[in-house]
C-alpha cells in the first residue's frame, strides 16, 4: 500500500479525506489496541486531517493519541 | 431505558463508510 501523502488527501473531498485516512489509521490502531480499534479510530478521525497525516508517519504521536483517546473513551463509558 | 448503547464515538470499520462522515458532509 502506498503511503498516504498530504497532496493525495488534499485532492480528495472532505468526506473522502477522513475515509482515506481511516483506512490507513485503523490497522495501526489495531496493533496498539485491537479490542477497541474501531472506536478509537473513529475518535481519532475527528482530529484535523493534517494532524492525522502527521500521526500516520509518527508512531510515537499515534501511540500518544491512542492512549489519550482511550482515556477519554473510558471516562465517557464510566459516565454512561 | 433498556437497550441503550454508546453511540459515541462513531466507530470506523475498514471498507465501510465512516458514520462520523455524516457530520462532515451532510
Amino acid at each position: 500500500q502506498e503511503p498516504l501523502t498530504a497532496s493525495m488527501v488534499a485532492a480528495a473531498l472532505p468526506h473522502e479525506q477522513k475515509q482515506m485516512i481511516g483506512e490507513r489509521l485503523y490497522p495501526l490502531v489495531y496493533e496498539i489496541h485491537s479490542q477497541l480499534a474501531n472506536k478509537i479510530t473513529g475518535m481519532l478521525l475527528e482530529i484535523d486531517s493534517s494532524e492525522l497525516l502527521l500521526m500516520l508517519e509518527s508512531p510515537e504521536s499515534l501511540h500518544a493519541k491512542v492512549e489519550e483517546a482511550l482515556a477519554v473513551l473510558q471516562a465517557h463509558q464510566a459516565m454512561e | 431505558s433498556n437497550g441503550s448503547s454508546i453511540s459515541w464515538p462513531p466507530e470506523f470499520h475498514p471498507g465501510v463508510p465512516w458514520k462520523g462522515l455524516q457530520n462532515i458532509d451532510p
